[in-house]
């Protein structure tokens, strides 16, 4: 791909937030 | 998906079938779903990231699904 090292840190970065998140509001409604 | 509504879940489809690293663009919903406003889009796209199911990728304007690899 053309992404930048940046770039694909910051992807990760944000992947691993919104699978914390997606992960909270599951435990949330159990 | 559970818990969304007719409109997030067709956002989030759209999301999802991009296979793009960088993910799909807001502009590119939009020229998508013909059936919403940009303000829908938008409220969407928020409540999408606020759960998790999406997240912004290189931007603000890219968006990527945490179901696809």
């Amino acid at each position: 791909s053309g992404l930048t090292e940046e770039h694909k840190r910051r992807i990760e970065e944000n992947r691993q937030k919104a699978l914390a998140r997606r992960a909270e509001r599951l435990a949330a409604q159990q | 998906v559970r818990g969304l509504s007719p409109h997030e879940s067709q956002v989030l489809n759209l999301i999802k079938s991009c296979i793009r690293s960088e993910g799909i663009t807001l502009q590119e919903l939009k020229s998508q779903l013909h059936n919403m406003n940009v303000a829908t889009i938008k409220k969407a796209v928020e409540f999408l990231s606020s759960e998790g199911h999406i997240y912004s990728t290189i931007d603000d304007d890219h968006f990527k699904s945490t179901d696809a690899e």
